[in-house]
């Protein structure tokens, strides 16, 4: 089963495959294509793990990730701990098309996103706001710290270093919707 | 996340990715998604693949990468994206964790790794034989 044109994503995510796939249709490159695609998903917020209000961190925050990539050029933008910003995708891009970088991050990315045109707004939702406040309620569990005090898998931080480092085998983190 | 890889008719090829990663993270902390090769690659002259799952992990591998070389070599879709999955099975036998593959004939591909709750990995082509958006499913090796 071979022909071109041809979009493919992860995950049952339709409506960002249908906007790619139009883009196409009506002309437009493949990287504005991958753009649009991802841009809906960023808008739908595909199943929570996409896009604002999803996967708050230990301090409740959702911070975005992103990357485009040329295969023509080999050119690639990428934005990483994006804050404020809801169109990591775009952001990605214009990292590709406004600066000889390659990846920018964190707060020093948002203030270029900003720089750039994009709009700063709160990332966090009612929905986020539960699941982080479901979580602290929960002593913090699941969580990613090891080798520190309190108990990590018991227990909220602030945490500190432990003197005595423990190997041990990873922790299995899967979780349907929290994922890259 | 989503990971997408798109082909035109005469044969440029891009991909990209977007996340907002994983749920309870350490502030800071940056998934596989917006590392070149990791969370999504792609050239011309061979093909493309993006990756999804436990980026912490994932990232270490460079799966993207990997599959694209492979289907360079001549491997087919799947064969690459298995074989990019299995890399990193070596070592983290039960991660979370799949793959999407393409070459620049159109053929395409999946893989996924079986774990808890996880045996098949499904995700979305649309091409010219189709008028609407096909879901695919692979199951998990």
């Amino acid at each position: 089963h071979a022909s071109l044109p041809l979009v493919i994503n992860t995950w049952p995510f339709k409506n960002a495959t249908a906007a790619a796939w139009s883009v196409l249709q009506s002309g437009g490159s493949v990287l504005d294509a991958v753009e649009k695609g991802c841009a809906r998903c960023e808008i739908e917020q595909c199943d929570g793990s996409v896009g604002y209000g999803g996967s708050p961190d230990e301090s409740g925050e959702t911070t975005l990730d992103a990357m485009i990539m040329n295969g023509d050029t080999m050119d690639v933008g990428a934005v990483a701990d994006l804050r404020r910003i809801k169109n990591a995708i775009g952001v990605a891009r214009a990292v590709m098309e406004r600066t000889d970088h390659t990846l920018l991050v964190g707060e020093s990315a948002s203030v270029f996103a900003e720089n750039m045109g994009f709009i700063a707004e709160d990332l966090t939702t009612n929905r986020s706001l539960n699941t982080f406040s479901q979580w602290l309620k929960g002593n913090c569990q699941p969580n990613y710290r090891k080798n520190v005090f309190p108990d990590p898998s018991i227990s909220c931080g602030p945490y500190k270093p432990r003197v005595t480092l423990q190997r041990r085998k990873r922790v299995r983190h899967m979780y349907r919707h929290s994922h890259d | 996340t989503i990971g997408m890889i798109a082909f035109s008719q005469d044969g440029h090829v891009a991909a990209g990715t977007s996340t907002n990663g994983l749920m309870h993270k350490v502030p800071g902390r940056v998934g596989d998604s917006p590392i070149v090769g990791a969370g999504a690659y792609a050239d011309s002259s061979a093909g493309a693949a993006a990756a999804t799952g436990d980026g912490d992990v994932m990232m270490r591998f460079l799966p993207s990468y990997l599959a694209v070389e492979l289907m360079r070599a001549g491997a087919d879709p799947s064969a690459a994206c298995e074989t990019a999955i299995s890399r990193i099975k070596r070592h983290h036998s039960e991660f979370f964790g799949a793959i999407i593959c393409a070459n620049t004939t159109g053929h395409y591909g999946a893989a996924c790794n079986k774990s808890p709750g996880f045996s098949k990995f499904q995700y979305m082509v649309r091409d010219s034989k189709s008028d609407t958006p096909v879901l695919k499913s692979v199951d998990c090796i």
